[in-house]
Parts: C-alpha cells; sequence; structure tokens
C-alpha cells in the first residue's frame, strides 16, 4: 500500500541536516511492521512522509499507487482522512475539546452523525481504559490518559493505515500492553500498521523490524 | 530534604477526582527515588507537589522544614528556582529560545553571567549528545532530543533536588543509559533525586521504588 523510493529529507538552517538519506521501503497491504533507531535517527520523519504530512526533498512516496507530493496540500489531507490514523510522538490533541470530542474529530470529516460519533468515541476509550474520563480536557488528565486519548482518535474511522509514532512511551507495561491489543485487532482485521518504538518488547509484536541510523535505513529484520 | 504528611490532591468537576490520597513520603537529604504506578496513578502529582508547583487539599509538603502551601506563589517560585530542577513528562520548553537558551534560562534567574551560561549550557547539551544542535528550537529538534534539552535545563543549576518525569520515555535504551549517567553524577554530588518511571531498568537504578496505584501509596520498595 506504501511505497518508498529513495527518499531523502534535508532541512536547510545554519546547517544542512540530513534527516533521512535514500531510503527505500515498501510497505505491502496488511503488513506489520516497526521502526527501531536512536533518537534523531529520522524515524518521526519516515512516519510523517509514509503519512503525506510532508514531502521528500527527494525520491517519491506512493499511497495506493499515488505519488503523495504531486498532489495538492487540500488533496493529500482528503487522502490522509480518508486512509490514515495517526498517533503523534507529542499527542497534538485539540485542548479545548473532551475526550470524546477529540476522538470523534476525525469523524466528523468523514460526515459521520452525531450520535454514531459519539458511541463510536466512547466505546473506543472504553477499550484504552478512559470510559470514565470522556468528558475531560487534556489539560485534566495524565500524560498517559493524553497519549491514550490520540490512539483512540487514530483508530477511530477504522483506517486502513495506522502510523503510530511511539505509542507506549508514556505508560505502565500492563497499558501498554492494553494498547498493543487494539493494533494487533486492527492488524487481524487486513489493515496496514507501522509503529515507531524504542522498545524491543513493542516492536517485537510486528512482523519485520525496520533499523534506522543517522537517516538511513540500515536493515531490515524479520521478527 | 522533602517531607509530605498525608497529602490528598483533589479535582472537582463533572466528578471528583481524587488523584493523591493520603500520600505519606519522606525524601532524606541525598536519596535516590523512584515512582512508578499505572498510569493515571497519581506520578506527576507527587511530582508537581513536591516540587511545589501546585498544593495539597490537604496535608503538608515540607521542603528544608518550610510548609509550601504557607509560602506565596513568588515566594514559592524563588525556592523552586534555587533548589530544583524539574523535566517535566511534556518537556515544556520555550518555543522561540534555541536548546542552549532554554538550557540557560535557569541561570539566568540566577544572575549568572551571559559568558558563564553559554558555556554551561553548551557543556550540558554536550553531555546529552547534542552538541551539533545548540542554535536549533524545539520545533527543529527530534522528541528525543528535546527531551534531552529539557533534562539539561534541570540540570543547569546543579540542583539540590531533581525531579524527573518519566525522563526516558522518548529515547532509545542507549540515550536513555547516558541520561541516567547525568542523573548519577548529580546524586553522586550528595543532591536528592526522585524519577518518574514505567521502565523497571530505570527504577532500578534508584535506591528505592515508591509503588503508586489511585493515588495510593502501596508499597515502598528497596532496590
Ligand atoms: N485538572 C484535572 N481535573 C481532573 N482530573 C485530573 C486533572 N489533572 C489530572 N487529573 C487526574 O488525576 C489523575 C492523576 O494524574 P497524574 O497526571 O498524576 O497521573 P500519572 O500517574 O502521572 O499518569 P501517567 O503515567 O499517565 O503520566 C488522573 O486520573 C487524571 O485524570
Ligand atoms: N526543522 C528542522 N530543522 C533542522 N533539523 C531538523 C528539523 N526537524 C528535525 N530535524 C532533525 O532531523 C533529525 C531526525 O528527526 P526525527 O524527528 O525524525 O528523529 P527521531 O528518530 O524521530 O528521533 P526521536 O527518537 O528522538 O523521536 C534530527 O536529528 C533532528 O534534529
Ligand atoms: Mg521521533
Ligand atoms: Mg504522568
Amino acid at each position: 500500500v506504501v511505497v518508498l523510493s529513495d527518499v531523502t529529507k534535508t532541512y536547510e538552517g545554519g546547517a544542512t541536516v540530513e534527516a533521512l538519506s535514500g531510503v527505500s521501503l515498501s510497505l505491502p497491504e496488511g503488513s506489520y511492521t516497526a521502526v527501531m533507531g536512536p533518537s534523531g535517527s529520522g524515524k518521526s520523519t519516515l512516519l510523517n512522509l509514509v503519512g503525506g504530512l510532508d514531502t521528500p526533498t527527494a525520491g517519491t512516496v506512493r499511497l495506493d499507487g499515488r505519488d503523495l507530493a504531486a498532489l495538492s496540500e487540500p488533496q493529500r489531507a482528503r487522502v490522509r482522512g480518508r486512509t490514515v490514523g495517526f498517533v503523534f510522538q507529542t499527542f497534538n490533541l485539540m485542548p479545548r475539546l473532551t475526550a470524546a470530542e477529540n476522538v470523534a474529530l476525525p469523524l466528523v470529516f468523514q460526515g459521520v452523525d452525531r450520535a454514531a460519533r459519539r458511541e463510536r468515541a466512547e466505546s473506543l476509550l472504553a477499550d484504552v481504559g478512559l470510559g470514565d474520563r470522556t468528558g475531560h480536557e487534556p489539560a485534566e488528565l495524565s500524560g498517559g490518559q493524553r497519549q491514550r486519548v490520540a490512539i483512540a482518535r487514530a483508530l477511530a474511522a477504522d483506517p486502513a493505515l495506522l502510523l503510530a509514532d511511539e505509542p507506549t512511551g508514556n505508560v505502565d507495561t500492563d497499558t501498554g500492553d492494553r494498547i498493543m491489543a487494539e493494533f494487533a485487532d486492527l492488524h487481524a482485521a487486513g489493515n496496514t500498521v507501522l509503529l515507531v518504538t524504542h522498545e524491543r518488547r513493542i516492536a517485537e509484536r510486528a512482523n519485520r523490524v525496520v533499523h534506522l541510523r543517522d537517516g538511513e535505513l540500515r536493515e531490515i529484520e524479520s521478527v
């Protein structure tokens, strides 16, 4: 479903930073891939390019055969809304919306009616252990609770492609296992999962682990 | 250096949430304590109360013998600036300042001159592997790089009390070890460390582990 061909992402500033360098990778439909690597090695950059939130400096990213950089930003946003669920490393929740309203947001863009959105949001929040926090705003939640709201939001529209950046970084082991069970269900339904993690035990839930270092793809390991 | 006596923290909202309930704990000078517990169990709340960023609903928090809630907010801020280094779960960096400027901020409040601040900030950033990122703003850094800037900032004023909330949550194992080495140095110099973590291997660097669940202190374990 996703093919990266010789993708490079460079930032120009005081110095030139090559965040990704000549990365080629295929994510077949239904695959479950983890990405590991040192802090700063390009993992979040890779995820942003796969999800079309950013475009490469060189090379191409194709989602369902379409070159994402060739689309306009509104077109890319439409493709993302339909296809991609994104769990951000810094959560990116709307501060003035409740947990349930945050989770329901992807469904607003899909034209789902209010009652169905509400029910879906509450069901997902219950699945991640936040059934009694649906009315809280992000500032009234712990770090790991905000992370779980971000996860529920990413799952809300039953995405064909789930991109998760350090989804268990702020939670205890049991809560992490609960989150991974949600991802396993999505994957079992035939969807594609790409998750970034620095925890080996989380990476081993995938079928293969991509290792990045200094912006380069060093190894693809079967697990 | 810190004594919590029967501390309770309650939030009133739609429902009443008891984030901490009757917690009593002593942190002797030079002690190294870890706090573990499920997501939402009150760990960040505990850290905020110990550091005087928040005041309890009931009970007292004494820092060097002084009841923090009896001080005015400006007095509390002065005590914090002199004594406490804080690594926040969400980093809380100043977005319009560079990494070096963020790290130097605690020294500005202490009246340290510009050249000395600059040198200290660059030295600390090099210690956490960011020697080549000192001029980057937070938006130009990876998640784990921001976390390391937050750590360097907390260490800048050589605090007598270091409070660290999930300091390795966003970094790989090697980078995490480097961060823990910095904390070990601070502790070896006679300072007090309280760190929240959900990783057992990180908690075992401390001398004892406090276990929270549902806002209550359930156990203090020697490690
Ligand atoms: N402003 C608030 N209003 C209501 N409830 C709150 C508020 N802030 C925090 N809480 C609740 O207090 C409880 C404790 O929060 P705290 O942030 O201390 O947890 P934590 O142990 O740090 O969790 P995590 O591991 O997820 O970071 C949580 O259940 C949270 O929902
Ligand atoms: N706007 C920018 N300008 C300059 N450099 C940048 C910018 N954004 C990111 N970088 C750099 O690109 C590199 C890759 O960043 P990325 O966020 O992909 O790393 P990461 O592997 O996700 O790290 P972490 O594990 O710490 O989250 C980092 O070295 C970072 O400093
Ligand atoms: Mg990242
Ligand atoms: Mg917390």
